[in-house]
């Protein structure tokens, strides 16, 4: 039997993490074709 | 110490949407062909520091045609939108530009505009007509039976076909054809043109008068032509922009 892998626990986040770029494409003025 | 580099901007922020102002001012300044542009969406901006209160920006811009001729003096806050269901025409630009002490200039633009699909029109609205193309034999002789109208009943300049900024042909119900082109006031009076219309050239640029025209011409189930151009009046040119070239307006086309 394959011994199941130990759950590693969650990867804590990195000191300083950079949370990602706010959003883009932004918003639609008009409608989208 | 390198500058820091700057804190990534989102498409939605006021940065941003002052660089995509900017940009599609310039755009519309830039532009000699069809219709003005507004924008519709900031698909994405890069910000590349270059020194201390220097930053290069790199905007993708989606926009969309509005229903005001390029060389209409009316600002471009109060043109409309054209409607997806009069067949929308889009303008997908990149532009860079440059960011010194708060003061953005433009550097350079790359657009390509296109017409929506027939496909997605005649879903949305099936019984809508679509763009027909700019030489269709229709279009070409319902401008110039309209132009010539117009000119045999003026009594103002003869004015001159600049270019056909769009036109749809419906055949149900009724044979319609209805088209927009922009057009020139010329150096003759309409009577002078009947004697010699070889004679009849565009103003000089410190006269020009140009103007837009949008005709309606009914084939069945009666022949009726309605013609209706608005002449803006002298308008002084932005010094690098050349007078408009006498050419028919391509649906796609790429500017820079």
């Amino acid at each position: 039997p394959v011994a199941k892998a130990a759950q590693h626990d969650k990867v804590p986040r990195p000191v300083g993490f950079v949370p990602p770029p706010p959003p883009c494409p932004g918003k639609i003025r008009h409608f989208d074709i | 110490v390198p500058a820091a580099p700057p804190a990534p901007l989102g498409c939605d922020d006021p940065e941003s949407e002052a660089a995509a102002e900017a940009a599609v001012n310039y755009i519309n300044g830039q532009s000699h062909h069809g219709y003005k542009f507004a924008l519709n969406r900031i698909e994405d901006i890069r910000v590349v520091r270059q020194g201390p209160n220097n930053d290069i920006i790199f905007l993708e811009l989606d926009l969309l045609e509005t229903t005001c001729p390029i060389l209409s003096p009316t600002p471009l806050e109060n043109c409309t939108v054209r409607s997806f269901v009069e067949h929308a025409v889009e303008g997908d630009c990149d532009v860079k530009l440059q960011k010194v002490d708060g003061i953005l200039s433009v550097l350079g633009s790359k657009c390509h505009s296109h017409a929506d699909s027939t496909e997605d029109i005649r879903k949305a609205c099936p019984d809508c007509p679509v763009l027909a193309k700019m030489n269709n034999t229709e279009v070409l002789e319902t401008v110039s039976a309209a132009l010539n109208a117009y000119n045999s009943k003026t009594t103002d300049s003869y004015l001159r076909l600049l270019e056909i900024g769009r036109a749809k042909i419906q055949y149900h119900p009724g044979h319609i054809v209805v088209t927009e082109f922009a057009v020139g006031a010329t150096n003759c009076s309409a009577e002078e043109a009947k004697a010699n219309v070889g004679a009849c050239q565009l103003l000089p640029e410190d006269q020009s008068n140009f103007g837009f025209c949008r005709a309606v011409m009914v084939k069945s189930p009666s022949q009726d032509l309605q013609v209706d151009c608005q002449l803006y009046g002298h308008q002084v040119p932005a010094p690098d922009i050349p007078l408009l070239s006498w050419v028919f307006y391509p649906t796609g086309q790429d500017t820079s």
